[in-house]
């Protein structure tokens, strides 16, 4: 799976998501990227969200929309992403990652698995990682 | 301070020696699309050229890359999403279609649906031109190692995609 959220000069909000799906998944099975809500949310009120992770897990919470439910009640775009991803492992076990970003360009990375590649700009400065903590 | 721009590679194991290369890949993605964003580029085109730019990199399993279902077959989902009207479009377990992503924007763009899927959304693309690709084009080598390894009756893709609990 790969993912993008943005928000312009202008203060719009988008965000795309793309997969292959699960590892010899049964033919047919579609997991939460082509779910609104799930695979991703852009409202440009709130902000958008780009997940990845188990497809499964990410549907059972509605992810995407969780985590701007959680910034609608006003937390910050890291503690409502980190609040979401803490509520899938533990509801239903499931490990995934996310970006997010909000009208103001406020933006995280946050992910329950070891790993994710991720890369953001903002001004002139270019922001990337891998491993959890960077 | 905007404008700002931030892409995912997906979650799960990556082994050592495709780190860099996935690492390389979302920093060129970012790079690519982001100077456009600063030039009043819209979100939307930007997500979607972001995406697009990682699906074309075989060291991501989306597209070129993707992995492949129990018959060692493509089936590809994608979203995209326009806050500013909340307007969105999907299409799901699609096949022999390059970028997705713009397929997922065309059904936000040119239909009144949310989602379409399948032979249906395989015939959507065709209408719009959207040239089909040989499946064979999608699968590499890696993919199809991966898809081996895992067919075997104690096999854990789940876990092997990605990698036990933290």
């Amino acid at each position: 799976t790969v993912g993008a959220v943005a928000v312009d000069a202008e203060g719009n909000i988008a965000c795309a998501t793309s997969t292959g799906g699960m590892l010899n998944k049964m033919e047919g099975r579609v997991g939460d990227t082509a779910c609104i809500g799930c695979g991703g949310y852009a409202d440009n009120r709130v902000g958008a969200v780009s997940p990845t992770g188990e497809g499964e897990a990410i549907m059972k919470v509605t992810l995407a929309r969780l985590i701007l439910f959680h910034m609608e009640q006003g937390r910050s775009v890291e503690a409502a992403a980190d609040e979401a991803l803490a509520y899938m492992k533990d509801r239903v076990g499931g490990l995934g990652g996310v970006v997010v970003v909000d009208p103001q360009g406020e933006w995280s990375v946050r992910f329950s698995s070891l790993q994710m590649a991720w890369a953001a700009a903002q001004q002139q400065t270019l922001h990337y990682g891998l491993y959890t903590g960077e | 301070m905007l404008p700002v721009l931030v892409v995912h590679g997906g979650v799960g194991i990556i082994p050592k020696e495709r780190v860099q290369l996935s690492c390389a890949g979302v920093q060129a993605a970012v790079r690519g699309v982001y100077s456009k964003l600063q030039g009043q580029g819209s979100a939307m085109d930007a997500v979607v050229e972001a995406v697009t730019l990682l699906w074309n990199d075989p060291h991501f399993s989306a597209g070129l890359g993707s992995v492949l279902n129990a018959k060692g077959e493509v089936e590809m989902d994608a979203i995209v999403m326009d806050g500013r009207y909340l307007a969105s479009g999907a299409v799901s377990a699609v096949r022999k279609v390059a970028n997705p992503v713009q397929l997922a924007r065309l059904v936000m763009d040119k239909t009144s649906h949310l989602c379409l899927t399948g032979e249906g959304a395989s015939q959507f693309a065709r209408s719009m031109g959207v040239p089909e690709v040989p499946e064979e084009s999608l699968i590499t080598e890696y993919a199809r190692m991966r898809w081996k390894k895992n067919l075997a009756a104690d096999a854990n893709p789940v876990e092997c995609q990605m990698g036990k609990m933290g």
